[in-house]
C-alpha cells in the first residue's frame, strides 16, 4: 500500500 | 489551504495568462522558447493524470483543467497558428537531454513504484527543469521583452511561494514532500539570476538585456 504524501498541491 | 499556496497558484496561472495575450494581442511569438512550453504541457499531462483518479476539491479540479487547456493553447498558437514567428533558429535547447535525465530519475528515486506516482515523480522533476530552453534562449539572444520577463518573473515567483508553503505546512500540518520541496528549491535557484536582472533592470523600466 502507498503510504507516501498525497498529492493535494497543483 | 494556506495563503503562499494560493498566492502561487494564483501567480502560476498570471505567468501563463501573461504568456497566452502577449502572443495573441502582438500575434507573435517571438522571444519565446516553444520547447520549454512543450515541456510545461508535458509536465501537466503526466502531473494531473490524477484528475481522473483522486477528486480533492472543485477549485484543484478546475486550476488543473486550466493549466491543462492553457498551456496546449500556447503550444498550439506557436507551433501552428503563429508558427511564422516562432524563432527556432535561437531555440536549439534539445529536449531529450532534460527529458531522458529525468525520466531515470523519476524510475530511480520516487515515493512509490507505480505508474502513476513514476509519472507525477517525472512531472516534479520535469518541472523543476523545463525553463532551461527558455533561460538559454535568453543568453543566446542577450535579451527578453518585458513582457517576457513578467511572465518569467511570475513563475519563478510561484515555486518560491510554493516553497513558503512546504515550511508553514510542515509546521502546521507536519506535511512535508520530499521530492516537491527538493525539486521545487531546485527550480527557484534556476531563476535565481534572473530575478536579479529583473530586479535592477526591468523594475527600473529597463528592457532585460544580459551584460556582454
Amino acid at each position: 500500500e502507498f503510504v507516501g504524501p498525497k498529492h493535494d498541491e497543483l | 489551504m494556506n495563503i503562499f499556496r494560493l498566492l502561487g497558484d494564483l501567480s502560476h496561472l498570471l505567468a501563463i495568462i501573461i504568456l497566452l495575450l502577449k502572443i495573441w494581442r502582438t500575434r507573435s511569438c517571438a522571444g519565446v522558447s516553444g520547447k520549454s512550453q512543450i515541456l510545461f504541457a508535458l509536465v501537466f499531462t503526466t502531473r494531473y493524470l490524477d484528475l481522473f483518479t483522486n477528486f480533492i476539491s472543485m477549485y484543484n479540479s478546475a486550476m488543473k483543467l486550466i493549466y491543462l487547456v492553457c498551456s496546449y493553447a500556447t503550444v498550439f498558437l506557436m507551433y501552428f497558428k503563429f508558427k511564422a514567428t516562432y524563432d527556432s533558429n535561437h531555440d536549439t535547447f534539445r529536449m531529450e537531454f532534460l527529458v531522458v535525465p529525468v525520466g531515470g530519475l523519476a524510475f530511480l528515486v520516487n515515493h512509490d513504484f507505480t505508474p502513476l506516482e513514476i509519472l507525477w515523480t517525472f512531472s516534479i522533476y520535469l518541472e523543476a527543469v523545463a525553463i532551461l530552453p527558455q533561460l538559454f534562449m535568453i543568453s543566446k539572444t542577450g535579451e527578453a521583452e518585458t513582457i517576457t520577463s513578467h511572465y518569467l518573473f511570475a513563475l519563478g515567483s510561484y515555486r518560491a511561494l510554493y516553497i513558503v508553503n512546504w515550511v508553514f505546512r510542515f509546521y502546521t500540518e507536519g506535511f512535508f514532500d520530499l521530492i516537491a520541496i527538493v525539486a521545487g528549491c531546485v527550480q527557484t535557484i534556476l531563476y535565481c539570476d534572473f530575478f536579479y536582472l529583473y530586479i535592477t533592470k526591468v523594475l527600473k523600466g529597463k528592457q532585460l538585456t544580459l551584460p556582454a
